[in-house]
């Protein structure tokens, strides 16, 4: 699963995901990443995430969405929200995976409680990372 | 105003072990090209919408990742894709699943969100969407990788599935 957010010059927030979905999936299964609200969202007044990881779980939890309503409901920032949803929510249920996620400053969280996620960040203040392992 | 392009890949248990410094190199460069690709458009004034497809589109058509070309193999040997996006300044969404053929389905998604009444739209019904509006279609050759293949010659005739980037299958079984 690949997937990509990006905050503009004018402080408009997008997501985007795209997947082949599991190895050997069967009975026209869906449900990676990709649909809207599970594992890709995005909303000005919050943030804007993409998933990835066992979709199934990321369904169970609304998880993109689900980051935006502890942003926008739980006055959390980007990171905290994320936080949650990643390292505690869909750990209780076994998820694997990672989302990253910007918000209309422009600020950004990538994480993953998985082994690695295949990432990287640039900004207009000069960073710009790759990275695969924690 | 500060500007930011972020991406991701697949998680899972990418095992250190079975990277080669080359390989890891490829994998690097990938990323770096999607987000180069993606900042461009925001430095020069472009939405952050153009922005996270462009990044997107530079991965599905890198064999190393599971999206687009290199996409993992279904049980029946073939590649089912699915892809969404989402607006955050005026809240448009669209999505595509189990499409096949087509080249860059991140782009069909955002075709969905803009040119039709609908969020999601699915296997064949995408497809004549997707012919519609002129999209490109490829054979099966073009989104095959011998890694994948191997992957799934290792599940194939079991009822196992594995995330993309795991090394095992997990044996568990979701929803």
């Amino acid at each position: 699963t690949v997937g990509a957010v990006a905050c503009d010059m004018q402080g408009n927030i997008a997501a985007a995901t795209s997947t082949g979905g599991m190895t050997n999936k069967n009975y026209g299964r869906i449900g990676d990443s990709p649909l809207i609200g599970c594992g890709t969202y995005a909303n000005n007044k919050t943030c804007a995430v993409s998933c990835t990881g066992h979709g199934e779980l990321f369904i169970k939890v609304v998880a993109a969405y689900d980051v935006s309503c502890l942003m926008e409901y739980a006055n959390m920032n980007l990171h905290d929200a994320m936080n949650k949803v990643v390292n505690e929510k869909l750990v209780a249920i076994n998820g694997e995976g990672g989302i990253i996620g910007v918000d209309a400053k422009g600020n950004f969280a990538l994480l993953f409680n998985s082994e690695g996620m295949y990432r990287g960040v640039k900004t207009s203040d000069g960073l710009n990372e790759v990275a695969i392992y924690k | 105003m500060k500007y930011t392009i972020a991406v991701h890949g697949g998680a899972g248990t990418i095992l250190q072990t079975n990277m080669t410094p080359g390989l890891e190199q490829n994998y690097k460069r990938g990323l770096q090209q999607a987000l180069n690709a993606g900042y461009s458009i925001l430095e020069n004034g472009g939405t952050a919408m153009d922005a996270a497809v462009a990044a997107v589109i530079v991965l599905e058509d890198d064999i190393l990742f599971n999206a687009g070309r290199g996409s993992v193999f279904t049980k029946k040997g073939l590649h089912e894709m699915d892809a969404a996006v989402m607006n955050g300044a005026d809240l448009m969404a669209g999505a595509v699943c189990g499409v096949q053929h087509i080249r860059n389905p991140i782009k069909l998604a955002e075709a969905v969100m803009l040119k039709t009444e609908h969020v999601m739209l699915c296997g064949d019904g995408a497809a004549n969407f997707a012919k519609e509006q002129g999209f490109v279609f490829e054979p099966d050759e073009y989104f095959f990788s011998k890694f994948r293949y191997d992957q799934w010659n290792e599940m194939k005739g079991s009822d196992a599935y594995q995330l993309d980037h795991s090394v095992k299958n997990t044996g568990k079984k979701f929803g």
